[in-house]
């Protein structure tokens, strides 16, 4: 294994953790800094009188910058890079969206069931344009049941090293390259666990069917909206956004 | 295929 000894089963944990500070987007004291600010109704409703296809440009748009920031996460990773391309764009492909409503739980607010969207706190209802509710309602569920868990920081970190280093991923060349990778940072997400005595933490998860299923919602819900709008997805969505998902 | 991507991946590794 790449990873044997105790300290560097400790260096990838410093290694995933680093990584993630600095890939965060928005650091977690500034997201609970925000929680005050709450969008008011007046600002909810004009959320909500927008077109279906502004509401969606904006969200493609925040969810690629998003996406961008977990690419920049997974090139940091120790031994990602030293993956074929295909098989990084493979994870990424497979798993970034995944990454993405992972970090979410961060920006949710259990106590008043709002999320931070472009500058403010506000709650489902604010992206009622979409079209979406069941898919929104879910992502804001899961986002509850794993802010729920008060997952550290750190475990963030390792939690999403793992959601996107997963051997499983179809298509992937050097399938045995990515195992190693994958068992490496299970053993430092499972040290970090024992050394803060939080182990409790790994069987309350979500099961990974879970996030697949809001990642296949997603895709559906687009596949939906670009019938009905192919003009403003080619000429209006952000290039990375078509290519992973449309 | 995956333009962007490719092009994310090789943009330096900062």
């Amino acid at each position: 294994a790449p990873y044997a000894s105790l300290t560097e089963i400790e260096h990838l944990v410093q290694n995933v953790c680093k990584s993630y500070r600095e890939t965060c987007q928005l650091r977690l004291e500034e997201l609970l800094r925000q929680r005050a600010n709450l969008f008011s109704r007046e600002e909810v409703s004009s959320y909500q009188r927008k077109s279906e296809w502004e509401m969606w440009e904006r969200c493609a748009h925040r969810l690629t910058e998003a996406i961008q920031h977990v690419v920049e996460f997974a090139k940091r990773l120790s031994g990602f890079m030293e993956l074929c391309q295909n098989d990084q764009i493979i994870l990424l492909k497979a798993g970034a969206m995944e990454v993405v409503l992972v970090r979410m739980c961060r920006a949710y607010n259990a106590d008043n069931h709002t999320v931070f969207f472009e500058g403010k706190y506000g709650g489902v209802e604010l992206f009622r344009a979409l079209g979406c509710g069941e898919l929104i309602g879910s992502i804001f569920d899961f986002s509850h049941s794993l802010s729920a868990l008060r997952l550290s920081e750190d475990e963030i970190a390792l939690y999403t090293a793992l959601v996107l280093i997963n051997a499983n991923r179809p298509g992937l060349q050097e399938k045995r390259k990515v195992e190693q990778l994958q068992c490496s940072l299970e053993l430092a997400f499972h040290h970090h666990l024992c050394k803060t005595h939080r182990q409790g933490v790994l069987a309350q998860l979500p099961p990974k069917g879970r996030l697949r299923s809001l990642c296949s919602q997603h895709l559906e819900k687009l596949q939906v909206f670009q019938h009905l709008h192919p003009i403003v997805v080619q000429a209006a969505f952000p290039p990375l956004y078509k290519e992973l998902f449309s | 295929k995956h333009r962007i991507l490719h092009k994310l991946l090789q943009n330096g590794n900062s």
